[in-house]
């Protein structure tokens, strides 16, 4: 599994509410006039607490406000978004978290999957992600980050710009609409499937914050070639280097490959 | 001979693109899928230091060495597949995704996918009309050797076929579905389970979406080289 360099997942005290039950921008939101919701055990309503990642749907069976569609005939009595439309679907999700940077340190904002496309507010500041289900965002917010290490995240998630109804004899994809978009199709049900009521609207992968110097290492490959029947390999690597600082950066780059003999004991 | 250390200059508010030598191993651990040999794995870290500031990054990824090789074979018209060499027998599971509300998490992935290799499967197939699948699948399936046949997104949606006839275009977008699919590509290509890019289901994706695929995922043309005999000098992985 890549590891980043002082990263960390922001995978608890998430709140999410309907975005048509929240009267304040997600400027308001992330700065303190008026002061936000503080993620609690028992939130104010519209907030609830949210299950990040994850769907709408998701968040909406944690806290009881519908049942879990795959009990029973439960689907039947969650709303589809084509009668619902889109709105009841698009939902504020709102996080804290702590992050202080030294001079010099660079700090990145990544969302590994977002369905469909999202607006997010850090501190005051709005930055809008691109539609796209399979697509990574990794967003530098070195300047937007508090020295005093306390932030505020909202992020505005809008669901697949088409949902597509469903026909009342269900069937294959649906009207096959959500093919338009994307994003994962099996949502509008199929022939082992009943649909997916958000269609998978949410903030569906990980989210997490990493810190790094001045160079960060960006998507390495790695590829390994053979010869002599095996007796013989090589391991082929490439990376990308990103220089965020105002000046040269004179660097040494090293590569270590070991593998584990016993456990905790490793060959180099 | 498995660590090394280049120096590097990187000019200001820019990106780069750097290749590392190449790394000598004599008679490594192979990869093998379930049934077949051990999981074997190594740890690859990568560390990046700016004089004067110290550690500036690093980045860590278990990785496999294997040989996945796949091509129809002309007497039965059915895909095979080898893997260091050796002929495999390919028993297989439909896989869409974990859970219907994307509540995917280690243990679950662990243990879904412990349970198709103790079904003695050694490949998964994730379907076009799913996800693309998260890189803890992929670690489950590095670590309990399935072979990972990972489709993108073209199903009946996009092919104008069924009723309602679908748009038979694939998704309107054909640069976000390319971007999507680069990004993917980049996420998951390190994990030795991964054995084969599969254009969508049952079908090919539009003529543009599909060449820029074929294009995009082909060979390095450092990997073409051959002998005099036309054999190729390194086989790639």
């Amino acid at each position: 599994m890549a590891e980043q360099h002082r990263k960390m997942s922001l995978d608890s005290g998430w709140l999410a509410a309907r975005s048509t039950e929240v009267e304040f921008s997600g400027t308001q939101l992330t700065t303190t006039h008026p002061p936000p919701p503080p993620p609690t055990t028992s939130p104010i309503p519209p907030w609830m607490n949210a299950l990040v990642p994850g769907t709408v749907l998701g968040t909406l069976v944690k806290n009881k406000v519908i049942p879990d569609p795959f009990y029973g005939l439960q689907n039947e009595s969650i709303i589809d978004i084509a009668v619902s439309g889109r709105e009841h679907y698009t939902f504020w999700f709102f996080t804290t978290f702590h992050c202080s940077l030294l001079e010099n340190q660079y700090c990145d904002l990544n969302f590994r999957g977002i369905n469909y496309y999202a607006d997010v507010y850090l501190n005051g500041h709005e930055i809008s992600l691109d539609k796209g289900m399979f697509r990574r965002h990794s967003l530098e917010v070195t300047d937007i980050i508090h020295p005093d290490g306390h932030n505020l995240l909202a992020v505005l998630v809008h669901p697949p710009n088409h949902p597509g109804t469903i026909p009342l004899e269900g069937g294959q994809g649906g009207d096959h609409e959500i093919g338009k978009d994307v994003t994962t199709q099996y949502v509008e049900g199929w022939d082992w499937m009943a649909p997916i009521r958000d269609r998978n609207t949410g903030i569906w992968d990980e989210v997490s914050i990493s810190v790094t110097g001045p160079v960060k290492i960006i998507d390495p490959h790695l590829v390994s070639s053979f010869s002599d029947d095996y007796k013989r390999a090589y391991l082929h690597t490439t990376i990308e280097l990103e220089n965020r600082s105002l000046s040269t950066a004179e660097c040494s780059v090293s590569i270590q490959v070991t593998t584990e003999v016993e456990d905790d004991i490793c060959l180099v | 001979e498995h660590l090394q250390t280049q120096s590097l200059s990187i000019p200001s508010k820019s990106r780069v693109q750097y290749t590392f030598p190449e790394l000598f191993f004599s008679k490594p651990n192979l990869w093998w899928p379930n049934g077949m040999g051990k999981q074997s794995l190594y740890n690859v870290v990568i560390v990046i230091d700016v004089i004067g500031f110290g550690e500036s990054d690093l980045w860590s990824h278990h990785f496999g060495f294997r040989k996945i090789e796949t091509y129809i074979d002309d007497a039965t018209g059915g895909r095979l597949f080898k893997v260091n060499g050796e002929r495999i027998f390919i028993r297989g599971g439909n896989w869409i995704l974990s859970d219907g509300l994307l509540r995917l998490s280690k243990k679950r992935y662990n243990t879904d996918i412990k349970f198709h290799a103790d079904m003695n499967f050694n490949m998964i197939r994730c379907w076009g009309g799913g996800l693309a699948e998260r890189p803890e699948f992929y670690q489950c399936c590095d670590n309990y050797g399935l072979l990972v046949w990972q489709e993108f997104w073209i199903t009946g949606d996009v092919d104008g076929r069924g009723v309602p006839v679908s748009n038979p275009k694939g998704p309107q977008d054909h640069d976000l579905f390319l971007f999507c699919a680069r990004d993917t590509v980049k996420l998951l290509r390190n994990h030795p389970s991964l054995a084969l890019w599969v254009g969508g289901n049952e079908q090919i994706p539009p003529d543009d979406i599909n060449a820029a695929l074929k294009i995009d995922l082909r060979l390095h043309p450092y990997f073409e080289h051959a002998d005099e005999n036309g054999k190729p000098i390194r086989e790639l992985s």
